[in-house]
């Protein structure tokens, strides 16, 4: 099973379609294994990124380096994804 | 216990096998309005299970809902059960769905996309995809709503199976997909398709594929305008509506492309909750006020459908 534990949700603010490209681009990054839940689509819209905890050093600091606005949606995935079990669980008894 | 829809907790998350027991026992209760029927098989052969009101009449105009093609966005296909459950019990107690089910009939397909739900809990939360084979990759699955013949293949989906938005070898190659467009084209008298995902709050028309309002933009946008209105009136939240296009980008090769091309005139998608704390991880003390606060958008449609014959 796929475990989450560190990984966090970005909610990331482009200003332009420059930083929007840049996005774009990140996401394509196979290696840093990124994962759009919203993908970035208009300057000012949110987008939400999924990071696993390997590279979210890697990731804030390319936002940061390039001015990108971004707040952390989700601390720990797995928390969420732990909670959401025992509550099926606690349902189910 | 006796099973009964009763006992069923529509306030929980519940795996691919307490849904479809749930069916089971929804046609127990309710034998002469609601019965099961599969349309197909899914890649990894679990059957599609797509749910039928109908209070007689033969090959009555029709209207479509899916809700879990996204296998990870969980809150829809809890919405799907709730809102399935709703019609069942609703029909000769409220005007609205008794009006729209004396006339026409509703086909419900609450896991559209089995294979991936069933993945979604035994072992990776966030699969999106079907969970087919890509010949040559080491990815596996297609994104089944860039699936369909409606702009198939452009930008707004990608070529490459380890994306999300792969958009798989052909038209129709996901055994998903094409069960329901035979449906559709096999039943010949589907009026609207409604097809629901999560998230990010909004009510989309055609089209994705392009930019060029469809010919009915006037009507499906002052459509969507009352169906969000009526949703806010609920919680107070808020969505935003247009053409999936014009709200959110260019997506290639989606279910109400397909079915606007193909004549379903009233062809929508629902992007519910969340308002932006937990994304897909939505948790499951909001099922309830989502499942109710779309309900009143979903009858808004579904009764326009109804008075505007076509």
């Amino acid at each position: 099973e796929q475990l989450f534990v560190g990984d966090q949700v970005l909610r990331i603010t482009a200003s332009n379609e420059e930083q929007i490209t840049l996005l774009r681009a990140l996401g394509e990054q196979a290696e840093l294994q990124v994962d759009f839940w919203l993908d970035p689509t208009s300057p000012g819209h949110p987008a939400d990124l999924r990071v696993p905890f390997p590279s979210l050093q890697a990731v804030k600091i390319f936002l940061e380096s390039n001015s990108i606005s971004y707040s952390i949606m989700i601390e720990d995935v797995q928390e969420l994804v732990d909670e959401e079990k025992r509550a099926m669980m606690k349902s189910r008894r | 216990i006796e099973r009964s829809t009763r006992t069923f907790d529509f306030a929980s998350y519940h795996t691919i096998d307490e849904i479809y027991d749930w069916m089971d026992m929804l046609v127990d209760d309710h034998p002469s309005l609601v019965s099961k029927i599969q349309i197909g098989q899914s890649y990894e052969n679990r059957p599609l299970y797509v749910l039928k009101f109908s209070t007689g009449g033969s090959n009555r105009p029709a209207i479509w809902l899916d809700t879990g093609i996204h296998s990870r966005e969980w809150i829809t296909q809890a919405t799907g059960v709730w809102t399935a459950n709703k019609i069942a019990e609703e029909y000769g107690q409220d005007p609205s769905i008794t009006a729209i089910l004396d006339s026409m009939d509703i086909f419900f397909e609450i896991v559209t996309n089995p294979d991936g739900y069933a993945f979604t809990h035994s072992s990776n939360r966030m699969w999106r995809k079907t969970r087919s084979i890509n010949a040559g990759s080491h990815c596996v699955g297609v994104d089944p709503n860039r699936n369909w013949d409606a702009g198939f293949g452009g930008a707004g989906s990608s070529g490459n199976p380890c994306s999300e938005t792969y958009r798989g070898p052909y038209p129709h190659s996901e055994s998903e997909v094409k069960a329901i467009v035979d449906f559709i084209r096999g039943h010949g008298n589907v009026k609207s398709v409604i097809s629901i995902h999560s998230y990010s709050q909004m009510l989309l028309f055609p089209y994705g594929y392009k930019t060029a309002p469809a010919p009915n933009h006037q009507e499906l946008n002052e459509l969507a305008k009352k169906a969000v209105s009526d949703l806010a009136a609920v919680y107070g939240t808020k969505y935003t509506y247009g053409s999936t296009a014009d709200t959110i980008y260019l997506a290639d090769g989606t279910t109400i492309d397909w079915a606007y091309d193909n004549g379903v005139k009233y062809s929508f998608t629902f992007e519910l909750r969340d308002t932006g704390r937990y994304g897909f991880l939505l948790p499951s003390t909001q099922i309830i006020p989502t499942a109710t606060e779309t309900w009143p958008a979903l009858l808004d449609i579904m009764s326009h459908v109804l008075e505007h014959p076509y």
